[in-house]
């Protein structure tokens, strides 16, 4: 089972722009 | 082409679409103490993206409650201040009662990004890390 945490980071990071 | 800085002063959203002007960005915001406000309005965009039915109602609950404690709850942080009492009231209710629909972050991240472009974007485009850079 994931932290909050983690799950918080994962979050973010699925929301930022990808390397063009 | 336009080179990447100059699209970034052109709107926020510009910045916020490209993946070296976020990370620029963000580092000044960490120099100014408040990347908070950035993470936030990331972490908003990515509750919305986890629409119901992807992915277990669990973990969409757990991300919310975790968005909640850190960012909103504690009154003190960079981003708390920004939220008005009535957002954080909404955003507390859809989490104590386990009712979390996609949008329950959208207001507040309204309101981030409203003070993001008031005060930080603008401070970005005049600091060295950004006039360095480009």
């Amino acid at each position: 089972i994931d932290s909050e945490d983690d799950l918080l980071q994962e979050c973010i990071s699925s929301a930022m722009p990808k390397k063009k | 082409p336009t080179p990447p800085a100059l699209r970034w002063a052109g709107s926020l959203h510009s910045l916020l679409d490209d993946r070296d002007g976020t990370q620029l960005f963000r580092s000044f915001l960490r120099e100014e103490g408040c990347a908070d406000l950035l993470d936030f309005w990331f972490a908003c965009s990515g509750f919305r993206k986890l629409a119901p039915g992807e992915g277990s109602e669990e973990k969409r609950l757990k991300l919310a409650r975790a968005i909640y404690k850190k960012y909103v709850l504690h009154g003190a942080g960079v981003v708390a201040r920004r939220v008005k009492p009535a957002t954080k009231s909404f955003i507390r209710d859809c989490v104590l009662r386990q009712l979390v629909d996609p949008a329950a972050f959208d207001q507040a991240q309204t309101e981030v990004q409203a003070a993001i472009e008031e005060h930080s974007y603008p401070l970005f485009l005049k600091s060295d890390i950004y006039l360095e850079y480009a």
